[in-house]
């Protein structure tokens, strides 16, 4: 069974503002 | 058939025809006769017989006007038209010529048929930069130490084989018409042999304006004695009635249209200016460089043995421009010297051959094809970078992801909330 694809919603970006890609 | 191909195709050495660049080119001069009319007399011996003849020189009457355009005409040996200069007291007088061939040339000869008798002293001269700057070609003088500063006959070494020599052949006063003056550009010149591989001799020929100066002429008196008989004890009288003049038939340039190896003709641009037909990728007035995008090699004259044709850049279709990098030439081995400049369709390197950062290489596309690179399109959170694998477009991706570009947890892992470690194993 495949795992679905990462779902970037799910994230935290609390700590990681200037990570966060635009969704 | 194209003279600069064989039949095989390959590129060869070509060469535009052998003529008389001269030929119906207006010819700039000092002096001119007939404007006012002016009588001017010549001696002649036909037959034996000697005689001293005068005329008028009239500008506005066909029948007895001696313009420029004479000297570059059509020659006919039999009805010679002369140019003719204004008449001048002091046989220093200069008189000069100037021919502006407007394009390069390889000057082969230049001859001068004289109506008059030939100077006593002159000076060939070329440009080589359309009149700015002039060198001497040949002299010729009874006195070339006076004159030109120059030995009379020096022999020519590999040293001064491109230097203008003297010599006081051609220089005397008989025949009174007729007379010739022709100066062979390479003769004696021992390079000349192997012209092919002398870039001096090569230099030596090459001329855009030739320039004849007629420095000094055979004293009247001279003449006088001979038809007179006199002892040749000058009277005052006579030399305030000497008057001197200069009267040619004919000016020949004799040469090729320079285009160092690489055109067989020469035609009229747009603008009416005489420049080669180049091949061999080459461009230029002379075929004196490369055609853009062909500097995969440095230019180079054609010569008998090779062509020397130059090379396009080998970019796969991914660019325009090109540049020539000499250091690439020699390291291989003075095969291909050429650097793309500006690769398109994602790819990079010297020759646009493999992919640019943040790219892969989909090998189901040849190189030359414009998707032949694809977006590694890495995943900005399982993936650690955003360069992937050139060949298999596999991002690097962070612990417990998986997927070429690493967008999804490997078997045994879950999508935690943290995206510096978006996935965790399964408890």
């Amino acid at each position: 069974e495949v795992n679905p694809t990462l779902d970037m919603t799910l994230f935290d970006w609390t700590d990681y503002e200037d990570m966060k890609p635009d969704i | 058939s194209d003279p600069c191909y064989d039949e095989g195709g390959q590129p060869k050495r070509c060469i535009p025809d052998f003529v008389n660049a001269g030929f119906a080119r207006e010819v700039q001069v000092s002096s001119t006769c007939g404007r006012p009319p002016n009588r001017y007399c010549f001696y002649n011996e036909k037959m034996g017989v000697k005689t001293k003849m005068c005329q008028i020189c009239d500008a506005s009457d066909p029948k007895n006007a001696h313009p420029a355009t004479y000297l570059t005409d059509l020659n006919n040996a039999h009805n010679l038209s002369c140019w003719q200069s204004e008449e001048f007291s002091n046989p220093m007088h200069n008189v000069t010529l100037t021919l502006s061939l407007n394009k390069k040339f390889e000057i082969t000869y230049v001859s001068l048929q004289f109506c008059s008798p030939r100077p006593e002293s002159m000076g060939i001269f070329k440009s080589m930069d359309y009149g700015k700057n002039w060198v001497p070609f040949q002299y010729y003088s009874s006195q070339c130490r006076k004159m030109y500063n120059k030995p009379n006959k020096a022999i020519i070494s590999k040293q001064n084989e491109q230097e203008a020599l003297c010599t006081d052949g051609y220089t005397d006063l008989y025949p009174l018409t007729g007379g010739l003056i022709a100066f062979s550009t390479l003769d004696g010149r021992p390079s000349a042999q192997d012209f092919d591989s002398s870039p001096v001799l090569q230099d030596w020929v090459t001329a855009t304006d030739i320039r004849v100066v007629f420095s000094r002429a055979h004293l009247q008196r001279e003449l006088d004695r001979h038809y007179s008989g006199r002892d040749g004890k000058e009277d005052e009288a006579s030399m305030v009635r000497e008057s001197y003049h200069y009267a040619v038939a004919d000016l020949q340039v004799g040469g090729r249209c320079k285009c160092n190896g690489h055109a067989s003709r020469c035609v009229k641009d747009k603008e009416g200016n005489l420049i080669c037909d180049c091949k061999h990728n080459t461009a230029g007035p002379e075929c004196d460089r490369c055609k853009p995008f062909h500097y995969d090699r440095p230019w180079q004259r054609a010569t008998l043995r090779e062509a020397n044709e130059c090379l396009a850049c080998s970019c796969n279709l991914h660019a325009r421009r090109c540049r020539f990098n000499m250091e690439l030439y020699k390291l291989s081995g003075r095969k291909s010297g050429g650097v793309c400049l500006n690769c398109r369709h994602n790819t990079a390197g010297r020759h646009c051959h493999y992919c640019k950062e943040g790219f892969y290489r989909d090998l189901t596309k040849v190189i030359t094809h414009r998707k032949a690179c694809r977006a590694c399109d890495c995943h900005p959170v399982g993936a650690a970078g955003k360069t992937c694998n050139q060949t298999t477009g596999q991002c690097p991706c962070k612990d417990g992801v998986t997927g070429i570009t690493c967008n999804r947890c490997a078997k045994g892992y879950q999508q935690s909330r943290s995206p510096v470690a978006p996935c965790i194993k399964i408890p």
